[in-house]
């Protein structure tokens, strides 16, 4: 009888080992494994499959909610009006370029906005992936107001019948008070210019990051009122785990994965898909 | 904090006796959930705990602070320890002109911290430092390099995106000659740990120059994978360090603590900002104390 309880023992700390590796966070790990264990006594289940399992369960159960697609053949309005916002490096120059060449291939009129005009080199960069795309880039030169490029990308997309206006802003940390509010800034001058837009602002994630995601999403969700999200670099060996917090402590949508660095390795969000791979 | 977490944990116990057995059991609790929540490693949380909970049994409670801050203090210490206790400075060997090569995930910081390090070594003094874009792969990646060296004013090798990145770190060492610099900064496409062809790639480079110094760039917000991430960088390359980026954010930076650990390689800078001039050599005290948060 001792011996059940040492291999249950063992059992839980290697799930509470590949759950927090998996940077799903020690609370979320507890609450996981407390409520697979509460689940398999009322049913006097007691192997390591089951816990796992169970575990596996909860898992989608919290992120199948969380699918989203964003609506591309059945758009409510046009020109529709998608930011990209998140901390730097994430991949958000990178994701609208995925996403731009694939609204193309599906016959939609999209332009890119090229609103971050501090970043070194961050509009040819835009710029390249606008040309792989096959799709018109609006730019300003570089240190002018990030809102005067989103000003006119709108109005031109306006003018030219676009279906798209992706807008990729400059890298931020959440921290920064001032950044935070330029892009509130940027937020009101879209919906000066067109009321209602942005109709989509989307946080781009970092399956690279531990727990940190999680302020980020508090913040820029406090701040601008996010519509999703999106979590890149799921190619590398990150899980990606807080994206369960995350889930549940915001209703948001998990539009689009980030799968690599080629212009096809953009996803939808599968919440089975998303646990298997962690397992 | 963790001060008011320990304090609760040790309030019964006053300013006699010893910590005993049991209420550091709860204290070590308490101490692994703050390190898991500062994303340092699971496995090396469980050691440090260990380490801590042998010193911190049988010490005697002193009246002059709480037992919750004096085992805060043995915490930061050994963190400190760990974190490493000198600042090391860029490994600059041999006869120059000495190339240094950066290297690391995607986005983590490198091409912005090469830029940084060439006005640091300017400001210096001593130094001449020579920017290499050896990134052909990401777009307007040369650009951006370019773009950083103009700033600082500082030669930047013609890369184009035609060539090959071992080629380009060749003809940079020759031209960094003629052009009466010693360091050459070399920057490297993001990688994974886990892409076999790049990371050959990476071997063929330095095996083609000899780099002085190696650094692998990290992002203070990275999570559990800081580990396998730094392990498998050091074992192609045999690093000659780290640099940590993106430390002026809320992250606690535990990748820190798990890297060092693990590879036992110093971290030498750390970026603070965006800007060319936030950039400063490593404080292990700094850094145990934000994450311990
Ligand atoms: N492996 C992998 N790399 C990615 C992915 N998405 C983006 N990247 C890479 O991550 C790096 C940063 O991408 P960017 O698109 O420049 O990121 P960003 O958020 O726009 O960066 P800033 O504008 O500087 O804040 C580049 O090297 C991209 O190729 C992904 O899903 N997987
Ligand atoms: N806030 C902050 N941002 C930083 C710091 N270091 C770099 N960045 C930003 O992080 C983003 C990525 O920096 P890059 O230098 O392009 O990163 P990289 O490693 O060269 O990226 P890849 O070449 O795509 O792998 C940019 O937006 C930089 O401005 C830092 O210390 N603090
Ligand atoms: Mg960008
Ligand atoms: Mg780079």
């Amino acid at each position: 009888f001792a011996g059940k309880k040492e291999i249950d023992e063992e059992l839980l700390e290697e799930l509470e080992e590949i759950l927090i590796t998996s940077d799903i966070g020690f609370e979320t790990t507890q609450e996981l494994i407390e409520t697979a264990r509460k689940q398999l006594r009322r049913k006097d289940i007691n192997n390591p499959e089951s816990l796992k399992q169970s575990i596996k369960n909860q898992m989608v159960s919290l992120l199948k909610p969380r699918e989203g697609r964003l609506p591309i053949d059945d758009l409510p309005i046009a020109p529709y009006v998608i930011f990209f916002a998140g901390v730097n490096g994430v991949g958000k120059t990178t994701t609208i370029g995925k996403l731009a060449k694939n609204l193309k291939a599906r016959d939609k009129k999209v332009i890119l906005a090229a609103a971050d005009t501090f970043r070194a080199a961050a509009t040819p960069q835009l710029a390249l992936w606008g040309e792989k795309a096959g799709v018109d880039v609006i730019a300003h030169q570089d240190g002018s107001d990030p809102s005067a490029v989103v000003y006119d990308a709108i109005q031109s997309a306006q003018h030219r019948l676009a279906d798209f206006v992706l807008v990729d802003t400059a890298g931020r940390l959440h921290t920064k008070k001032n950044l935070m509010e330029e892009l509130k800034k940027m937020c009101r001058v879209a919906d000066k210019v067109m009321p209602g837009a942005p109709h989509e602002k989307l946080l781009v994630l970092d399956a690279t990051n531990g727990q940190n995601a999680l302020m980020q999403a508090k913040q820029f969700h406090e701040a601008i009122g996010l519509t999703g999200l999106i979590l890149t670099k799921l190619d590398s060996t990150a899980k990606g785990g807080v994206i369960l917090q995350i889930a549940h402590e915001f209703d948001l949508p998990i539009y689009l994965i980030g799968v690599g660095e080629g212009a096809e390795d953009l996803q939808n969000f599968d919440a089975e898909a998303f646990v298997q791979a962690m397992f | 904090t963790l001060t008011e977490r320990l304090n609760t944990v040790f309030k019964k116990l006053k300013g006699q006796g010893k910590i005993t057995e049991e209420n550091v059991r709860e204290a070590m609790r308490q101490i692994r959930l703050s390190l898991l929540e500062a994303d340092v490693h699971y496995k090396v949380v469980k050691s440090f705990v260990a380490t801590v909970q042998e010193k911190a049994i049988g010490v005697e409670v002193l009246s002059s602070i709480t037992p919750g801050q004096q085992i805060v203090k043995i915490v930061h210490d050994e963190l400190v320890e760990l974190l490493g206790t000198r600042h090391t400075q860029l490994r600059l060997t041999g006869v120059p002109p000495y190339p240094v090569l950066l290297v690391g995930l995607q986005g983590s910081g490198k091409t912005t911290t090469i830029a940084k390090l060439a006005h640091m070594l300017k400001q210096g003094g001593k130094h001449r430092p020579y920017l290499v874009p050896a990134d052909v792969q990401r777009p307007a990646a040369i650009d951006q390099l370019t773009a950083l060296a103009k700033q600082i004013h500082a030669p930047c090798y013609p890369s184009k995106t035609s060539d090959n990145p071992v080629r380009i770190a060749e003809k940079a060492i020759q031209e960094a000659t003629r052009a009466g610099c010693d360091v050459v900064l070399i920057d490297t496409a993001g990688r994974l740990q886990v892409d076999e062809p790049l990371m050959a790639e990476l071997q063929k480079i330095k095996e083609a120059v000899n780099p002085s110094d190696i650094l692998l760039v990290v992002d203070a917000m990275t999570g559990q994978e800081a580990v396998k991430v730094a392990e498998a960088f050091n074992e192609r390359l045999d690093l000659g360090g780290v640099i940590l980026t993106k430390l002026d954010g809320d992250a606690r930076g535990g990748a820190a603590l798990s890297i060092k650990a693990v590879i036992d390689r110093p971290i030498k800078f750390v970026g603070i900002g965006e800007k060319i001039e936030d950039f400063e050599p490593f404080h292990p005290d700094r850094m145990a104390s934000r994450i311990l948060g």
